[in-house]
């Protein structure tokens, strides 16, 4: 439906706090560490059998949870950077960024990317200007194919390519036939 | 691990992603508010604890369950307004009486928000183009 | 204000005190 607008995805490092996308993005997890023990809380735990989640404890977390819990003053978690966004990939990545599948290591690879700014990793300017070289280098591709398959099957197009990307592709596509349909007088 | 319902809720809405409406999950809706209540009662006597006997070490504790609040809240409230926004585009789509299988899928509390969108869109209409008011709702393409 | 009413009604009135507030409204981009 043309009239159905939804919220769209936050840019940066902010979220749209009505949009599912950002939920969902902010739903993926990432490796912690507690600095704190959290009392009461221990049947979140699999491996422990006390009533608290010692501190110390390694715990994949939601993006939205260490978000919450991470505070400079604080510290009741600190947070890990997943592989796809540490130095090894970030090579890769620079290297060529159109030989990699974005979908399966992401599919959240830039929104996510970018909320991992929020955490202070000393790492952030070169995490940040990874994922603007990505998409600086993987655009162009994205426009070109988006704008010449017309009236075909696309899956083998946006099955490597990150939930952003594919938004965009799908843009191009709906331009793309808008454009068709008019051409031939279907547009009236 | 909590707002798990809540996350549910938000991935069957994000599966209907052309805009279609599915069924009300009043259920799903009934079961995150549950939770809430849960956290916050916990909340509440764990924050009392902490500040009567001296408990800090139970803070951690009480910002986990406070992060999990916000989050169902922002599930929730985001579920029911993107439910708004795909009822809001049948007005545009369907036109003011909408087919029956669709009206199906509202609640009686989305019909009452409906039928008060469908009065602000006529009086505003009724406003515009002099006497007679415009209906902007048609001609939406261009003629021949 | 009828979205507001809305979401009153059916989910923050049944939410904690300190979490029935609208003010993420306000943040809807434009």
């Amino acid at each position: 439906s043309e009239a159905y607008m939804p919220v769209s995805a936050g840019l940066g490092s902010e979220e749209n706090f009505l949009s599912l996308e950002d939920i969902i993005m902010s739903h993926e997890k990432l490796p912690c560490r507690l600095e704190m023990t959290l009392p009461r809380l221990g049947f979140l735990d699999k491996s422990g059998e006390s009533d608290s989640i010692p501190e110390g404890t390694k715990m994949e977390l939601p993006l939205w949870l260490a978000k919450g819990l991470y505070d400079k003053k604080r510290k009741i978690v600190s947070v890990e950077l997943p592989k796809i966004y540490k130095e090894g990939w970030r090579t890769v990545f620079n290297a060529d960024a159109n030989v990699v599948d974005l979908h399966r290591l992401g599919p959240y690879y830039y929104s996510f990317g970018c909320q991992l700014l929020n955490f202070d990793s000393p790492e952030n300017p070169e995490i940040a200007q990874t994922l603007l070289q990505t998409f600086v280098g993987r655009f162009r591709r994205i426009m070109d194919s988006s704008q010449n398959a017309y009236n075909e099957d696309t899956s083998g197009l946006v099955s490597r390519l990150d939930e952003l990307e594919r938004i965009l592709f799908h843009a191009g596509q709906k331009g793309l036939n808008e454009f068709q349909r008019w051409e031939k007088g279907q547009a009236s | 691990m909590f707002c798990e319902k809540a996350i549910e809720l938000i991935r069957e809405l994000h599966r209907s992603g052309d805009g279609s409406l599915p069924a009300f999950n009043e259920d799903g809706v009934r079961q995150v508010l549950e939770e809430m209540k849960a956290l916050y009662e916990q909340n509440q006597t764990d924050v009392h604890e902490a500040k009567s006997d001296g408990r800090s070490d139970l803070i951690p504790t009480i910002t986990f369950r406070h992060c999990c609040l916000l989050r169902n809240r922002r599930c929730i409230v985001s579920y029911l307004y993107d439910r708004l926004l795909r009822i809001r585009a049948l007005r545009w789509e369907y036109g003011s009486v909408l087919p029956s299988a669709l009206r199906f899928q509202m609640s009686a509390d989305e019909m009452v928000w409906f039928n008060q969108y469908k009065k602000s869109l006529a009086t505003y209409m009724r406003s515009l183009g002099g006497d007679e008011g415009l209906d902007v709702t048609q001609d939406l393409t261009p003629p021949k | 204000a009828n979205t507001e009413t809305y979401l009153k009604n059916v989910a923050l009135k049944h939410m904690p005190p300190n979490l029935q507030t609208v003010d993420f409204l306000k943040s809807v981009p434009k």
